[in-house]
């Protein structure tokens, strides 16, 4: 199994829209995969049609008393494909600070996952991280065996990158344990802007061959499909950004194999 | 004084691009205007050609122990405008979760600003936020008269505004404080897209009168303008987005003589 954490504390670059896209890619081509919905604002829920405000319980009562309420209890199949979502609720701003005080704080979504994979095997695990590096992107990196780090062609975007890097190596030499870097993914970019391919170049002199190979395109299908409460690829399979996403599809698995 | 606290959870929505242009063509009407950058991402001090990284002490120093140093020690001025800067720093995450044993915790901003207001009079104060309604957030909406809500025309956001609205209620009632809303902004618009007009006319319905007669068009100069460290409006004043930001300074002078 491969716990992916979808994670940039940057706004707005695309973490959401990755995780539901390249999870609903890889589902398809036969994988269980599970989607988890770790951001108090819930997009990944709410793009996946389910509206998180009529849910009792979701991921924050899971992380604030895993006895009583274990992780398989609150997962629910999305689409027709192998596609699974635990979903996210905004009271987790509030579980975020009734764990601050708990030892186990940043151990608990790492546990509920141990404990789930003992009844139900999934091959793949997208985790979707709210745009900070609190308590709840801890957990996220600390049950992740991988990174994805998604980031758009901009100045705020690309300068916010090394306080991140950083912050990961802090975090993994102090928590103890290892994760892996899956690799940078370059999102919503335009194509024939000046400024984008100038700070693409600028990722890549900076990261090397961690950068994806696959770029996402702007492509206004993905914002519409969000509407729908679909994948792109389920939305509207021959719009660039469902291509573009299907081609991540395939290198992330090569890069997992590797 | 008007405190205008620039706030929305969802990120990517343009808030730190408002505060520093917004900022910057209302000090070029003379008015003395002071920055603050409480996002420890610190993209606003990027912003403004700042280097957060070569500071010794910003903002996080001052919400940590203001009598040790007070907001006016780290106040710097930004062009040859009366455009001031309170430098934010990555240790800001790191505050949030030391200050928040402390009963005051909400209310350490505003005490600062009402110290320097003690030897320094400013017109117009505009506070940058994180992408999140923690201990940050809310130091900034009690500091605050007025409230400026950017959103972009794009389903997430859309979504996120109801939880937003809900949450300030909730907040001003329980530290029994009032702020009023300034107003909502729509930013990144793109004209010609079907699902930015239908978005755009919804969150008019929603919040009628609220939101903003202008309009900021997405603009790529106003992202060349970052990299250059300089607001839009002294980077290239021909710019769509620079007039789209005068337009808006007017409108915010109208509003608040109203
Ligand atoms: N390839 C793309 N083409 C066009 N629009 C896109 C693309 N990818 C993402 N978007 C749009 O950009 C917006 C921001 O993306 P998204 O919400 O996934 O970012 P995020 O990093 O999860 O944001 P947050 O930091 O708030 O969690 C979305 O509304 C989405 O519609
Ligand atoms: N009108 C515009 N036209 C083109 N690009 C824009 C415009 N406004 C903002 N942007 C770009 O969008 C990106 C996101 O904007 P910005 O960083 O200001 O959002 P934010 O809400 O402060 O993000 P965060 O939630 O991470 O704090 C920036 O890199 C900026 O260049
Ligand atoms: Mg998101
Ligand atoms: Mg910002």
């Amino acid at each position: 199994m491969r716990v992916v954490a979808v994670v940039n504390q940057k706004g707005g670059v695309a973490k959401t829209t990755t995780a539901a896209n390249l999870g609903a890619c890889i589902a398809e081509r036969g994988f269980r995969t599970l989607l988890v919905d770790l951001d108090p604002q819930a997009n990944l829920t709410v793009g996946m049609g389910i509206p998180w405000y009529e849910l009792d319980s979701a991921l924050h009562t899971v992380l604030l008393d895993p006895d009583e309420t274990p992780l398989r209890s609150i997962i629910t199949q999305v689409h027709d494909i192998p596609l699974y979502l635990a979903p996210g609720h905004l009271d987790l701003a509030h579980t975020e600070a009734l764990m601050m005080p708990h030892a186990d704080k940043a151990y608990r979504l790492r546990n509920a996952i141990e404990d789930l994979t003992r009844s139900e095997s999934f091959d793949w695990v997208f985790i979707d991280c709210p745009p900070s590096l609190g308590t709840l992107t801890q957990n996220a990196i600390v049950a992740a065996s991988h990174l994805l780090i998604p980031t758009e062609p901009k100045f705020y975007a690309f300068a916010g990158m090394d306080s991140l890097n950083k912050m990961i190596v802090a975090l993994t030499k102090s928590l103890r344990f290892r994760v892996e870097l899956l690799g940078v993914l370059l999102t919503m970019f335009e194509r024939g802007t000046r400024l984008h391919t100038m700070i693409a170049a600028e990722i890549r002199e900076r990261f090397g061959d961690k950068v994806f190979q696959t770029v996402i395109y702007k492509n206004v299908r993905v914002s519409e499909s969000e509407v729908e409460g679909k994948p792109i690829a389920l939305f509207d399979r021959r719009a660039p950004g469902a291509q573009n996403y299907e081609a991540l599809a395939e290198e992330v698995l090569l890069r997992a194999a590797g």
